[in-house]
């Protein structure tokens, strides 16, 4: 799975993700990534994009929880996203995501997650682990 | 406030001993991706734009769990899902079941914009691509030989995996999150 979320100076916010699945997943699989709210979710407040175990995001609709948390308890982005993704099975689910005040968040309970970010105000980072 | 990005190339087991031959090749794309998208945004493109181009930038990298190097269904066929969505307006569009689309996140803003629904799937996204002309290659662009050979690690085990589970050796797995999909 690949996925981009973005903020631009206008103030707009949009995500975008893809994938090619699970290896050995039966034909006709659907996993989280087409399933708005699930793996790729944006409204005014914030942008996500997720991966890991489909079924497990679904599940849990990741994307959507995280706007949930900020809209209605008021939590800034990287705690919400912190949140959602402490409440998935561990070893499920990676998720980026930037908010509307323009943080970024890039969380997961896996391994590693290949991930990239870069901030107005010069801040980047690339990594894995 | 200003603007800001972050991408994600896929999460899983990825082992700390990852060779430098396979850590290399994903890094570059991550940089060259961030690079694409920062100049852009310093361009004022918009942030639809910006997540679009990026997302192409790494469907078109064999490395990568999406377009070109898909991972594979138990029948050895490449079936790419995708979505975008734009915040301001909540307008969204996602795809599924795709086998020949050279760039499903494209489609799918296409279904966004071009349709009056959110979600097409299977052979109804292959035909609007066909309407909408957009690249469209034969199934086996996007099959690389890594992904042959971990689908007949994963059926060897058989298991489905996340995108960077490292196939078990010999022994049987451990713990259950190694069977997981």
């Amino acid at each position: 799975t690949v996925g981009c979320v973005a903020i631009d100076s206008s103030g707009n916010l949009a995500t975008a993700t893809s994938t090619g699945g699970l290896v050995n997943k039966m034909a006709g699989r659907i996993g989280d990534t087409p399933i708005i709210g699930a793996g790729t979710y944006a409204n005014p407040l914030c942008a996500v994009s997720a991966t890991g175990k489909g079924e497990s995001i679904i599940r849990h609709t990741v994307a959507r929880d995280v706007a949930v948390l900020m809209e209605h308890r008021g939590l800034p982005l990287k705690e919400a996203a912190a949140r959602v993704v402490a409440d998935v099975p561990r070893g499920d689910v990676g998720l980026v995501a930037v908010s509307a005040a323009g943080e970024v968040s890039m969380v997961y309970n896996t391994a590693g997650m290949f991930r990239a970010c870069a901030t107005e105000d010069g801040y980047s980072e690339v990594g894995i682990w | 406030m200003g603007w800001a990005i972050a991408l994600h190339g896929g999460a899983g087991d990825i082992p700390r001993s990852l060779p430098p031959e396979r850590r290399e090749p994903r890094m570059a794309t991550l940089r060259r991706s961030l690079d694409l998208a920062v100049a852009a945004l310093q361009a004022g493109r918009t942030a639809l734009d910006v997540v679009e181009l990026v997302v192409r930038e790494l469907e078109n990298c064999p490395h990568f769990n999406a377009g070109k190097g898909s991972v594979l269904t138990s029948d050895g066929t490449v079936e790419m899902e995708a979505s975008i969505m734009d915040g301001n307006t909540m307008s969204c569009g996602a795809v599924s079941g795709l086998s020949t689309v050279v760039n499903a996140i494209s489609l799918s803003r296409l279904v966004m914009e071009k349709t009056p629904h959110i979600y097409l799937g299977f052979h109804g996204a292959e035909a609007f691509a066909r309407d909408q002309g957009v690249e469209t290659r034969d199934p086996s662009h996007f099959i690389t030989d890594e992904n042959i050979e971990r689908l007949r690690q994963a059926k060897q085990a058989n298991r489905v995996q996340i995108d960077y589970t490292q196939p078990m050796k010999a022994q049987p797995p451990t713990d259950d999150n190694s069977r997981i999909g």
